[in-house]
């Protein structure tokens, strides 16, 4: 462990608590990509399979647990509990055409041809482009609320410092996997013209609006 | 095949 990837997996935890706190407070999940969340959801379980079965260290099978359990509850808020505050006219990206590719990529590039790695690998792609129908959603509105678009933050800067802890891996420890590398590579590319909307107009105090 | 060492990383 070193201090990117921690600050990379508390900014993570932020992201999620803050979603959550964001609905649950607001009693509404206005704004939210529900493709989305179920997206993260996959990810996650599909991830963490081996949760049970190899150990790491406690600080790990926590925050796996606490990542599975708060994305579950974030997708039962949006399509159960607040259902009627989904704004499902505007969240219309086609999933199918995310989760389709990804998973023919997994079968044909992975570390293993073996159940577990590829539904870890599966994860990984799905990961890098499961903010898509989120940034397509705000797209058609036009904006996000200040609270998303901290949650947003949040969540790229996670990944960013992921990239950042891969390169400290590898000249320190000489370990890096191309797979996750590339993925968090387009996975914070994906965020660019958020992360410069976010700093030009949120950090300015003005509300978060894309040309439309 | 030694375990990919990247699955230390969430």
């Amino acid at each position: 462990m070193n201090v990117f990837r921690l600050i990379g997996d508390l900014s993570h935890l932020l992201a999620i608590l803050i979603l959550l706190w964001k609905i649950w407070k607001t009693r509404s999940c206005s704004g939210i990509s529900g493709k989305s969340q179920f997206l993260f959801a996959l990810v996650f379980t599909t991830r963490y399979l081996d949760l049970f079965t190899n150990f790491i260290s406690p600080y790990n099978t926590f925050m796996k647990i606490v990542y599975i359990v708060c994305s579950c509850v974030t997708v039962y808020f949006i399509y159960v509990k607040f259902k009627a505050t989904y704004d499902s006219n505007h969240d219309t990206f086609r999933v199918e055409f995310l989760v389709v590719p990804v998973g023919g990529l997994a079968f044909l590039v992975n570390h293993d041809f073996t159940p577990l790695e590829i539904l870890w690998t599966f994860s990984i792609y799905l990961e890098s482009v499961a903010i898509l129908p989120q940034l397509f959603m705000i797209s058609k509105t036009g904006e996000a609320e200040t609270i998303t678009s901290h949650y947003l933050f949040a969540l790229g800067a996670y990944r960013a410092l992921y990239i950042v802890n891969w390169v400290y891996r590898y000249y320190f420890e000489g370990f890096f996997d191309l797979i996750a590398i590339v993925a968090g590579c387009v996975q914070t590319i994906l965020y660019c013209d958020f992360f410069y909307l976010y700093i030009t107009k949120v950090l300015q105090g003005k509300k978060l609006s894309l040309p439309a | 095949k030694d375990e990919e060492p990247s699955k230390d990383e969430l």
